[in-house]
């Protein structure tokens, strides 16, 4: 995994910006916090909606800010 | 089909009627879900 | 809290059925199952994606499966 995912998960993830995801710059962050997944729990809590579903997770992360692969994988 | 105007219950049902696996339709899992009843409906 | 929160949340969500939560028995349970909320990480899930707002919650938790106060408030 990327050192960015090995600091994000190296402490409780609390009011983390989504940013701090693996996989999400500027531009992706941006288009989440547009629709309301500003802080990194709420792309979580749908994940966790979604079943933890990785096929329907990246379609979604696809659909909602443009990610392409290489981002939903991170 | 335009499913804008079905309940997330129907929306839900429908998806069981295409066999399309699927968590709880709500408010931020619906678009999807209603996306992937379009294909299975075009297929 | 309840004995039942107190269990709950001794050891690690992991795959726990919705009705381990506490205030959500037999009756509240089925009907969170049928509408796909049958693990508690679901019910988590819809709790961040809300944004971590009780009142939101609790009026989801009334409206998906008519949780009284006290039901939503455990």
């Amino acid at each position: 995994t990327s050192q960015k995912h090995k600091e994000f998960v190296a402490e409780p993830m609390g009011e983390k910006a989504v940013m701090a995801l693996a996989g999400i710059g500027e531009v992706l962050g941006k288009r989440l916090e547009e629709k309301g997944f500003d802080k990194a729990y709420v792309v979580l809590g749908q994940f966790l909606v979604l079943k933890k579903d990785e096929d329907f997770f990246r379609e979604w992360l696809k659909d909602t800010c443009g990610a392409n692969a290489k981002q939903q994988f991170d | 089909m335009n499913f804008s105007n079905k309940t997330d219950k129907e929306i839900a049902e429908l998806l069981d009627q295409y066999m399309i696996k699927h968590g709880p339709v709500v408010g931020s899992t619906r678009k999807l879900y209603e996306k992937k009843l379009h294909e299975a409906l075009e297929s």
